[in-house]
């Protein structure tokens, strides 16, 4: 479903985005 | 939960580079090449943020996504 919104996809973006920002502040000196 | 609101602002304040207390689309945009996810994804992400869909991320809205990220479930 391309119009889907919300849902297990954003959830996934959103999990993976702050995974991201927690690798990031753990990488950055 | 103290160090959960630290975390947040920490967070809040590596999108918020200008210090404005909010995230626009554009800032979230600027961290496409600072974390690995692309345009779409930061999109995405913004758009799931922004619950009430004004187009500004203040930190509780912020906030409230990173407490549904770490739970696992909607604080509403």
């Amino acid at each position: 479903d391309p119009n889907m919104k919300g849902g297990q996809t954003s959830e996934g973006v959103l999990a993976n985005f702050f995974n991201s920002l927690l690798t990031k502040k753990a990488g950055s000196p | 939960r103290a160090a959960m609101l630290e975390k947040t602002q920490e967070f809040f304040q590596i999108c918020d580079i200008e210090d404005k207390g909010f995230i626009t689309r554009r800032d979230m945009q600027r961290l496409h090449g600072e974390l690995p996810l692309s345009a779409e994804e930061l999109e995405n992400v913004f758009d799931t943020l922004d619950a009430d869909g004004n187009g500004y991320l203040t930190l509780e809205e912020f906030s409230s996504g990173f407490s549904h990220f770490l739970f696992g479930r909607r604080i509403s």
